[in-house]
């Protein structure tokens, strides 16, 4: 819902990278595959 | 030109291996030249070009399809065991081969030939054709044994070279991945300060509106 | 068995090749059966292991280097003209054999020979022999030759993964960039527009004071 939606736009960035939270080598790499995705 | 020197028994002296030599020029079908020898006499004999065509004729063969099944029969001598009879009668000096299938056999061919009188001279110019073919089989040997040892040795080489390409790579992305995770991990800590100093910028601006 | 078949002129018959076959068990210098042929006439002879050992005691020599010497004359012929000087008389059967130097040439060997009854035979089994060398050669050829065309193909696949190995390897170096650059920059979106509220609130703060 909208509130859900603005909740996740305001932690994390387009591709599902948290703004805050520290990555780490699963995460981003999980983030790497949903860019693929999305290109 | 071509030379073959094969094994064959005659049908008359089974036990007395010959030796049979062809020799022709461009192809069998233009003619060629047959020797016989039994290491101590030889017989040989000019096969021309006109000759083997009506052979061919007369065996309603197409012309290459016999000089085929010929260049077979004269040249395959003991590595085809009885696909093939020959006889020769010293008398008549007449060579003569037949083709052996399941029940039948046909005459392939018949040769004319002519006592050597010099049989020593024939004998030694054969086995110096054979010494020469051991000689330059030696070499292709050799040579095709250094080729295997340089493809096995470049094979090795850019085996060597994939193996570390397809670590490097692995290297590669661990690596990258490490430094992305730093430099990504500084801006999320750069963002959360930054958060924090508006949340309490908020804060601030709260208890001010509050005290006014 | 070993066995080799050589040319050799002989000095009293420089225009006649004749050819030398020697034949031994384990190594030659524990004896070994040598024959002479001039695709007429044989003549066969065996050495046994004292006279060896004795004719190198003769030429004050060690037993193995006098073999190794002898081997390199018997078995050499016309792969090595004019290395050695070969003689014999038909008369004595005595096949001698000597070793020219620059200027000098001394005595490798001698050897007491007897004439072969029925040569035609010698002389068979000497073509059979080359005979059968060659057909050895040939597979050996054959199989070299397959081993090479698999060597070539194994190497062309494995020069064609690490060619894929290496576009791939940019390809991913390229791609992860890009990756990163994206995911990077949000966060860089992300720091500016902290900023920029963090800026409108110091302002806002600022004015705020002023009124008060």
């Amino acid at each position: 819902c909208p509130s859900t939606k603005q909740h996740f736009a305001l932690e994390y960035d387009r591709y599902g990278d948290s703004y805050f939270v520290d990555t780490d080598l699963d995460q981003l790499k999980e983030v790497f595959a949903g860019i693929k995705k999305l290109s | 030109m071509e030379k073959t020197v094969s094994r064959i028994c005659l049908a008359s002296e089974p036990s007395i291996v010959h030796f049979l030599q062809v020799s022709w020029e461009k192809t069998l079908g233009s003619g060629f030249v047959i020797t016989l020898t039994d290491g101590h006499s030889a017989w040989t004999g000019t096969v021309c070009e006109s000759e083997i065509s009506q052979e061919a004729v007369d065996m309603a063969m197409e012309k290459e399809k016999y000089v085929e099944e010929l260049r077979r029969a004269l040249t395959a001598g003991a590595e085809a065991p009885g696909a093939y009879k020959f006889s020769f009668s010293e008398e008549s000096a007449q060579l003569s081969c037949d083709k052996n299938l399941q029940d039948v056999s046909f005459r392939l061919g018949s040769f004319s030939l002519d006592k050597v009188p010099n049989p020593s001279e024939v004998i030694r110019e054969l086995i110096c054709y054979c010494l020469d073919t051991i000689t330059e089989k030696q070499a292709k040997n050799e040579h095709l044994q250094k080729e295997n040892e340089r493809l096995l040795r470049d094979w090795n080489d850019v085996q060597g070279r994939f193996e570390k390409c397809v670590s490097a790579k692995e290297a590669l992305e661990t690596d990258l991945y490490e430094r992305f995770i730093l430099v990504l991990n500084e801006k999320k800590t750069k963002i959360r300060s930054l958060h924090r100093l508006l949340n309490e910028g908020q804060e601030l601006e709260k208890n001010t509106n509050l005290d006014r």
